[in-house]
């Protein structure tokens, strides 16, 4: 469903050049729930964005759904990522300017969804993250881990059949975290495959396979 | 060293009004090794920019350094702030045009540093967080454990006596997070007061006292 293929990410930072990714291959199939670890730095959201079609490898092939991403035309990239995408940022991505309800309907007004099911499918969502009563906030009105379930709200709104979180619960206590675990595994039953960044061990021992970067390469792969 | 006493803090969205904050008194005494927990939008962020002067309570007191801050020029605020207290910010709060070296030489340079003794202090704290390889990067040149770490470098290079951290290794692998640990432990060794928000298990069993919130109260505080 998702897949590198010895795929390379360079950064050139003025005069130096940064490798973030090197030489990286990977096949993802439907239905896993994969936790990428690694240390700071390693990599793990320059590969997620690659492998979400957010951003490009400086060289090898990246796959997404059958399809060669490179050959298609960025309409097409930005179809597909957004009808079978879901991405939960690092740093969360919400629209400052806009409230919770409206940032979480966000994905909803791109794939056409009509102005009343967006709003009651995007409440519902909102709920479902603990966040019913921060619905008309904006995002410097809530606390870091209200954020962050906005962002996880958004990414799951479209309900997407591949999902990618990056450190979800970076942000959360304990419990709170607890409970957007259990989302997530609810969803991976219901048949989506998730690829989880994270360095929680509790995130990690849900999944069904795990993946360790470090400096930029797999290290260790544990396959199904 | 701070103190709140009866603080309570109200934002008012629009319509309607939020209580972060609800009758709140802690005594935060030299030399302590805090630990504030608490489920996600609890309050702990905002008690601890009261505390650190960064925000102003509804009604209360807040004692700084000994002093009534509420009776104290906004400038001679900024100035205890800047030469006493270290704020690591949740979401970091990085200037974004500047280079890592540039935002950790900042409070350096509030404080009247040299030209040369500024780049060489901020160069060693960069180096003690990992970052020397990074320091010419831009805070969207780095990873967000990187980010993480430059604002902490930036925290502590004028060498505070006081020391908020939110939720400081909330980005950081295993590894990392615990060489940041490690620095806050020697720092508290050598006399700082120390005050981090945190879910990590592994940072609250550090500290010499706990206090937790729940919906903006303190309902347990472990003291010495
Ligand atoms: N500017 C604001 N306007 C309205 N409400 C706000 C504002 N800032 C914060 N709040 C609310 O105040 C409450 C406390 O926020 P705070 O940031 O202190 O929580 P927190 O304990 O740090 O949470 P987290 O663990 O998620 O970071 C939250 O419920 C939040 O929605
Ligand atoms: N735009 C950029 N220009 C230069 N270097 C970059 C850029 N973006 C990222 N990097 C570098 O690429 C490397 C990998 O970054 P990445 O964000 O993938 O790490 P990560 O594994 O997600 O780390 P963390 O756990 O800290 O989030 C880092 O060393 C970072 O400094
Ligand atoms: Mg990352
Ligand atoms: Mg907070």
């Amino acid at each position: 469903v998702a897949c590198l293929e010895h795929v390379t990410k360079v950064y050139s930072t003025g005069s130096v050049a940064v490798t973030a990714l090197e030489d990286v291959s990977v096949e993802i199939r439907a239905g896993e729930f994969i936790a990428i670890t690694g240390p700071s730095g390693s990599g793990k959201s320059t590969m997620m964005h690659i492998l979400g079609c957010l951003d490009r490898a400086t060289s090898g092939r990246v796959i997404l759904e059958g399809r060669d991403i490179s050959e298609v035309t960025a309409n097409e990239r930005a179809r597909i990522r957004n009808a079978r995408v879901g991405f939960v940022f690092q740093a969360f991505n919400l629209l400052s300017r806009f409230t919770v309800q409206q940032n979480v309907e966000l994905p909803l007004m791109y794939a056409g969804v009509g102005r009343r099911e967006r709003w009651e499918r995007a409440r519902r969502m909102i709920e479902v993250v603990g966040l019913g009563d921060r619905a008309d906030h904006l995002p410097q009105q809530l606390s870091g881990g209200q954020r962050q379930r906005a962002a996880i709200a958004r990414a799951l709104v479209n309900d997407p059949a591949l999902i990618f979180a990056d450190e979800p619960t970076g942000n959360l206590d304990t419990k709170t975290g607890g409970q957007i675990l259990d989302l997530f595994s609810e969803l991976h039953k219901q048949g989506r495959t998730i690829v989880i960044v994270t360095h929680d061990a509790e995130v990690a021992a849900r999944a069904t396979r795990r993946i360790a970067l470090r400096d930029g390469r797999i290290i260790r792969d544990s396959g199904w």
